[in-house]
């Protein structure tokens, strides 16, 4: 019975995880691998970004708005704010149909998502990047890690510490199963600051890590370590986090521009 | 509360943080 009920909690989450998130690591793969009938749109330089932003991203950046006039670089950081608010609408819904979720305490639900939702952001965002670059607006461009790294500084630091856990993420090989669990495993986390009910949450967390585990034996028999490595990376995911909290503080100031409100609500006394 | 506003307000419904 406790075989089954593992097995069903993987599963629904594996499922929230599909239904909920509009890429995957199984869709970008597709695409960085070239194997879809129209490959995307590389951005490289000011031209081809200012073409992508005609086409791919004319929503996003509101080509008759505000930003129009601004540099490259607050253009970027805003398309970047766009993206992650978007993903953390995403994780919002996961988190909710992630058995037990919904049923503690709302103040625990929002600590743990205002904790946990850069770090699962950026566990997700490896599966989309290699180390050429990361694919963008739904996988329709592509978007180069030289060009990133020519911005002007601050906002050139922003995508490069991403890029190096992304390379390290990678070689664990993992599939969008693993990652469902691994993305749960971070929003379920007892030690957030500011928890009331750690008990409850710790309980939820040692589940899901168990589930975790027992998939990784059962989906990646070859690779006994998987599981301890993993682990190292939700560390390395803190840190990373940590960071660039600091970093988008920095670019908010040097750059003269705005945070979204929401990201604003999850960074403000974050750490 | 009032610090955490849209995060409440994703929880209890689906309101895109875009239409906020």
């Amino acid at each position: 019975t406790q075989l089954a009920d593992q097995k069903t909690l993987a599963r629904q989450i594996y499922d929230a995880y599909l239904k909920n998130f509009s890429m995957n690591k199984a869709k970008a793969r597709t695409i960085l691998t070239g194997k879809t009938s129209t490959p995307p749109f590389v951005i490289h330089d000011m031209e081809t970004l200012q073409l992508a932003e005609q086409t791919l991203v004319a929503k996003m950046v509101g080509s008759a708005g505000a930003l129009k006039d601004r540099e490259v670089e607050v253009r970027i950081f805003h398309c970047c704010q766009c993206t992650s608010v978007e993903t953390v609408t995403e994780l919002t819904e996961f988190a909710k149909s992630v058995p037990g979720f919904s049923s503690l305490d709302l103040n625990d639900q929002v600590t743990l998502l205002k904790y946990g939702v850069y770090e699962a952001i950026f566990a997700m965002l490896a599966s989309c990047m290699n180390k050429d670059g990361l694919l963008v607006a739904y996988g329709s461009g592509f978007i180069t890690r030289e060009f990133l790294k020519s911005l002007r500084r601050p906002v050139s630091d922003m995508m490069e510490p991403k890029f190096q856990f992304a390379m390290k993420f990678n070689a664990l090989e993992l599939d969008d199963s693993d990652l469902a669990l691994f993305v749960a495993a971070i929003i379920c986390c007892g030690d957030r600051p500011g928890l009331v009910n750690v008990t409850h949450i710790e309980e939820m967390q040692e589940n899901i890590v168990h589930v975790l585990q027992l998939h990784l034996l059962a989906n990646h028999p070859d690779d006994t370590f998987l599981f301890p490595k993993l682990l190292q990376k939700l560390a390395d995911l803190r840190e990373l986090v940590t960071e660039h909290a600091q970093l988008v503080q920095e670019i908010k100031k040097t750059e003269d521009t705005s945070l979204h409100p929401l990201l604003q609500e999850i960074y403000r006394d974050m750490y | 509360k009032e610090k955490h506003k849209i995060l409440h307000q994703l929880l209890q419904n689906s309101t895109s943080p875009v239409d906020l």
